[in-house]
């Protein structure tokens, strides 16, 4: 077979017996509008810089997901992104790390890329040039959701010091990371 | 953390990824994915890789760039490539997985957790998508 696109939407302890048929069902129906998207670009002849942007848009505008709009909150309860995109021919890149207020990521990430000299930029300042390109910035609140923010104060109960990972193992647990045996994106 | 790579009909690969990182996280920690080589590389000659997983170990395994580079310097396929690589950030106690496609539209999907949301689509559209292990 030859493939044209290949995606993920996080690692981490899934287990069917954990999932809902619901919840499983939306998981595969959101992973084939994000696969359809790419390929739909790639169809059309565009760029695979236009297929796996287009892709990750859908994957970080739904809120099963960790990223964009389904992004898990920091300590202090904000939703802090990153994303990066490189592009095999030319090999540039571009990413944005600990960006609040940035919609879609990604498209940030391909603008650092294409539209400015650098590789990375970071936090306000990685705001600002997402704006001033005009990419679309939401207020932080848009990132809210009640899944995550449950799943931020489960943790600040259970350990407020330690970081949750979507990847937890007892293995995790001896390197000072906290293992909640669940997946939150 | 999601994360795509893409070939185009002029054979030209693209990697991205997308994260909201870890939640409780303190002090602008900053995992794998936006650093390139780490979570994220792409290149032509090679593969186009996107991770997913503790980003701590993949940073410290630059596991999206040595991928590539056992491909370049040691002739590897993209799968044994990606096994040694993962395998390797398991070994140093991390965990998590990546996705990788070549130019000749080879893919692999490695993992060490139960599960990865993963998919994948061939040339004549066909659609691929799994959860656990």
């Amino acid at each position: 077979k030859k493939y044209v696109m290949v995606i993920h939407g996080g690692a981490g302890t899934i287990l069917k017996k954990n999932m809902s048929a619901e919840k499983e069902a939306a998981y595969i129906a959101v992973l084939t509008q994000a696969l359809q998207a790419g390929y739909a670009e790639i169809k059309a002849g565009k760029t695979s810089l236009d297929a796996v942007e287009a892709t990750i848009r859908v994957l970080e505008n739904d809120p099963h997901f960790n990223a964009g709009k389904g992004a898990v909150f920091t300590h202090d309860g904000r939703n802090e992104l990153d994303a990066a995109i490189m592009d095999g021919k030319t090999l540039m890149a571009g990413a944005v790390a600990g960006v609040t207020t940035i919609k879609n990521p990604i498209s940030a990430a391909r603008a650092v890329m294409e539209k400015s000299e650098h590789v990375m930029l970071v936090g306000a300042g990685a705001d600002l040039f997402a704006k001033e390109v005009g990419l679309e910035i939401v207020d932080p609140k848009y990132f809210w959701t009640k899944e995550r923010w449950e799943g931020l104060q489960k943790a600040i109960k259970e350990d407020s010091t330690k970081a949750v990972l979507d990847h937890g193992s007892k293995k995790s647990e001896l390197f000072g990371v906290k293992n909640l045996d669940y997946k939150f994106g | 953390t999601v994360g795509c790579v893409a070939l185009d009909k002029a054979g030209n690969l693209a990697a991205g990824t997308s994260t909201g990182g870890m939640t409780n996280k303190k002090y602008g920690r900053v995992g794998d994915a936006p650093i390139i080589g780490a979570g994220t590389y792409c290149n032509n000659q090679t593969a186009g890789v996107s991770c997913t997983g503790w980003g701590e170990f993949y940073i410290r395994n630059v596991v999206a760039k040595t991928i590539s580079d056992l491909m370049e310097y040691k002739g590897l396929s993209l799968a044994e490539a990606s096994k040694i690589a993962i395998d390797k950030v398991d070994k140093m106690g991390g965990n998590g997985g990546l996705i990788a496609l070549d130019k000749q539209g080879n893919m692999t999907m490695p993992f060490n957790t139960e599960g990865m949301y993963r998919g994948a689509i061939t040339a004549d559209g066909k659609i691929e998508v799994s959860i656990y292990k």
